[in-house]
């Protein structure tokens, strides 16, 4: 099962060893961009993890949603991992604006894997079809949020955000749902 | 299967970005880095790609072999990925000595995915032992030689080096590998 496997190499090659100082990344980021340090909601210094159920994921996710803008990125993690030397790991801070046009500053991304997911229901070697794909998608949220609630280190520093398929006809159905949470 | 997985994401999600051009980069480098441009030997302006069966991964290569030294990055490539604004993408050149103490540059790295193999076998969690581990490994390693030996971008710009178990007491065998390839 492709996903079950993507769900924990997701957790453990990118959110344990992120997730646990992202809080002290975004108040370092906050002490730079005076601006933005207002702007971050009760709860919103975590990672929001988009995952859209048909796998459509933009490279930049104002290309989706005008209400949404790229920021600036926090500051850079460099890690020495399996002879890399200084693998750099970001993330970025989107600027989300809602209906009455307040921004809204969050750490916002899509779950990469499902890339990955999507790109091999498209490629004939892996095996992998359109249907299956939607059954991979729930089986990569059920897997992540069990191993994501098992996991002290990153209790409560994250939100995973499911996105549906009605979205298609609202040109704020993104913003919408991050905001929602 | 999770390697089955695993290797699609590697080339999906890695490879197949940056191996289409990772010749231009080590000539870029050379014109940067006289000193290593005569230790290329021929054939070597690939990925060599470390596959250890068992999953045993050190961070940097110069704590296995001490005639493995690393010499620099090369050039970062950014790209836009799922939200994320400028993911750094690198490689890391190492100096390797051989038994005459001659050197020869090239870009050398473990595949990052076994070590989620590795760490799920440690957690009791994953539902993932030792002895498939083993076994999960030669999948990977397999299915990774089947995608890559079908992809016309990727063609002779990397060598998988399966590393066995019988090295554990030749303090240059991973120095050895790499240059017997
Ligand atoms: N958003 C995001 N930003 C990151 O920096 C990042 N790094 C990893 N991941 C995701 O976490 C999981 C575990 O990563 P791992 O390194 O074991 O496998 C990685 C790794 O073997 C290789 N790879 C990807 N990016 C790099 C990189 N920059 N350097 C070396 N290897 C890389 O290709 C695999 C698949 O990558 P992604 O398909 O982008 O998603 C990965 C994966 O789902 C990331 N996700």
């Amino acid at each position: 099962n492709v996903a079950h496997g993507l769900a924990w190499s997701f957790y453990l090659g990118y959110l344990q060893l992120l997730l646990p100082c992202l809080e002290d990344s975004i108040i370092a980021f906050c002490a730079t961009h005076q601006a933005s340090s207002p702007l971050w909601g009760r709860g919103s210094k975590k990672l929001f993890i988009l995952i859209p159920l048909d796998t459509n994921i933009p490279d930049k996710l104002e290309e989706v949603d005008d209400n949404i803008r790229f920021y600036d990125n926090l500051p850079n993690k460099e890690l020495n991992r399996a002879g890399i030397q200084g693998r750099v790991y970001k993330h970025s801070v989107y600027r989300v604006h809602d209906e009455h046009g307040r921004g809204h500053d969050c750490v916002v991304e899509y779950a990469t894997p499902l890339l990955t997911l999507y790109r091999m229901s498209q490629d004939r070697g892996a095996g992998f079809g359109e249907p299956e794909r939607r059954q991979q998608v729930l089986l990569f949220y059920r897997t992540l949020q069990e191993i994501l609630g098992q996991s002290l280190e990153c209790r409560n520093r994250y939100r995973l955000i499911m996105l549906n398929d009605e979205r298609k006809d609202d040109p704020h159905f993104l913003s919408k749902a991050i905001l929602g949470h």
